[in-house]
C-alpha cells in the first residue's frame, strides 16, 4: 500500500501572467513528481499541488527562487489518512 | 447491515459495502428501483446503475454520476445518500412524487470501480481507471478526457503518466464507452449531472472551446437557482457558469458529449470543500453535502420535468 507519510498539499496562487505561465509548466516538470490537486485556473485563483517528501523540499526551494509564493494546505497527508482510515475501521467495529 | 435504514451513511464504504447497499435497496423496493449493469470495468467488476422509474416505457430519463475520478469519495458517498433520499421522498415531496410519475431517474455510483477498489487497497489518491497504458509503465486514463467532446485538444495530456491523460481513442475506456453506448441506446436523456469534488462549483458546457453553448443563458440561470437553493442549508457558496470561463479547459469531458448529444440540461458538480481537506474531506461532512448537494439536483431535476423538449 503506497503512504504518504511527509507528503504536503500546497496551495500556490499565481500573482500574474509570468508565474502562471510557469505554474502551468510545473505539470511537465515530472522531476517533482507533483500531484495536481487543483489545476492553475487564471491569476489570483488557488492552484493546489500534492508534493511527496523526497521532492519536497527542491520544490519549496524552486518556487521561492521564483518568488512564487505558497501556503501548506495540509502538513503531513498521511496523518489525514490514517485518521480517515481509523475512522472506517472503529465504525466497522461498531457495526461487527 | 440488514437493510438500507440501517446502513451507515455517515461514513466512507469499501466497494462490497456499496454493491451491497445497491442490492438491498432494489430488494426492498421492487416497485421503484432496479439495477441495471451497463457494462463491466477493465478488472471486470461491474457497472451498475440504479433505475428508479414508476414504470410506462421509455419515460424521458435524468441521468446523475459519482465517482468517476476515484479518489474524490464524498462523490461515491453522496450518491448512496441520493438513493435512499429518492426511495424515501417519492410520495412524500410533492415535487420529486412528480418528476418520477412522468420521468426515469438513473443513479451511477461506483462509475470507476477499479480505481474506487484502488483507493482502499493502494493508493487513496488514485484518480484515473486502471487499464494499463501499452508502451508505458504508467497505468489508467481520466476518464473525464475520454470522451468524443474536443477529444485530445488543450487540457488534457497525451501522456500515459499524466493525471489527466486522455487515452489512446475517445471512448477507449470501457467505464466511459459504457455510458456512451447506454446514453445513445436510451435516446431519451434530458438532464445529464457529473459530480466530482472538490471546488464548490456548478458548472454547464462548454470545456474544450470558448464557444458558448447555444442554451448558455438557460443553464446560467438554472445554474444559479440550484446554487442559490444548495447555500440556503448551510451556506456553502459556490461558483457557478461554463466549465471553461470557471475552473479551466478541459478536453474530451463527459458533459461536453452529453450537451452534443442533445442531452441540454447537462451540468457538473464539484463538490466540499474549498481546499481545507480537498478529495480527504472528513466523512462527518458527508450528510451535509449530501443534503445541501440534493437541494441543487432538484432545482436541476424540476427545471427539466417542467420545461420538456
Amino acid at each position: 500500500k503506497e503512504t504518504f507519510e511527509g507528503h504536503q498539499v500546497l496551495r500556490i496562487i499565481p500573482k500574474n501572467d509570468i508565474q502562471l505561465s510557469l505554474i502551468k509548466d510545473l505539470e511537465k516538470m515530472i522531476e517533482f513528481e507533483l500531484d495536481i490537486w487543483m489545476r492553475v485556473t487564471n491569476i489570483f485563483s488557488p492552484v493546489d499541488v500534492r508534493v511527496p517528501s523526497h521532492t519536497l523540499q527542491s520544490f519549496k526551494s524552486y518556487l521561492e527562487n521564483l518568488n512564487i509564493e505558497y501556503a501548506t494546505m495540509i502538513e503531513n497527508l498521511q496523518a489525514i489518512l490514517d485518521e480517515e482510515q481509523e475512522e472506517m475501521d472503529s465504525a466497522a467495529r461498531v457495526a461487527q | 447491515p440488514k437493510h438500507t435504514d440501517s446502513f451507515d451513511y455517515t461514513r466512507y464504504h469499501p466497494i462490497n459495502e456499496i454493491y451491497s447497499f445497491q442490492n438491498m435497496l432494489v430488494a426492498e423496493n421492487p416497485n421503484l428501483v432496479s439495477k441495471i449493469v451497463i457494462g463491466q470495468s477493465y478488472e471486470g467488476r461491474p457497472l451498475n446503475v440504479l433505475k428508479f422509474s414508476t414504470g410506462g416505457t421509455n419515460h424521458p430519463a435524468i441521468w446523475i454520476d459519482t465517482g468517476i475520478h476515484s479518489r474524490e469519495w464524498v462523490t461515491q458517498a453522496s450518491g448512496i445518500w441520493f438513493a435512499k433520499k429518492i426511495v424515501k421522498e417519492y410520495g412524500r415531496d410533492p415535487a420529486l412524487t412528480a418528476i418520477l410519475n412522468n420521468m426515469d431517474i438513473f443513479l451511477e455510483i461506483v462509475t470507476n470501480p477499479d480505481g474506487y477498489y484502488y483507493t482502499h487497497t493502494s493508493n487513496r489518491m488514485w484518480r484515473k481507471t486502471r487499464k494499463p497504458n501499452s508502451g508505458s509503465s504508467c497505468i489508467g486514463v481520466d476518464p473525464n478526457r475520454n470522451w468524443d467532446a474536443g477529444f485530445g485538444g488543450p487540457g488534457a495530456s497525451s501522456y500515459p503518466c499524466s493525471e489527466t491523460y486522455c487515452g489512446p481513442r475517445a471512448h477507449s475506456e470501457s467505464e466511459v464507452k459504457s455510458i456512451v453506448d447506454f446514453v445513445k441506446s436510451h435516446g431519451n436523456i434530458k438532464a445529464f449531472i457529473s459530480i466530482h469534488s472538490y471546488s464548490q462549483m456548478l458548472m454547464y458546457p462548454y470545456g474544450y472551446t470558448r464557444t458558448p453553448v447555444k442554451d448558455q443563458a438557460e443553464l446560467h440561470q438554472l445554474a444559479q437557482k440550484a446554487i442559490t437553493d444548495l447555500a440556503s442549508l448551510y451556506g456553502t457558496r459556490y461558483r457557478y457558469g461554463s466549465i471553461i470561463n470557471t475552473i479551466y479547459q478541459a478536453s474530451g469531458g463527459t458533459i461536453d458529449w452529453t450537451y452534443n448529444q442533445g442531452v441540454k440540461y447537462s451540468y457538473t458538480f464539484e463538490l466540499r470543500d474549498t481546499g481545507r481537506y480537498g478529495f480527504l474531506l472528513p466523512a462527518n461532512q458527508i450528510v451535509p453535502t449530501a443534503e445541501e448537494t440534493w437541494l441543487a439536483l432538484m432545482a436541476i431535476m424540476d427545471h427539466t420535468y417542467k420545461n420538456p423538449y
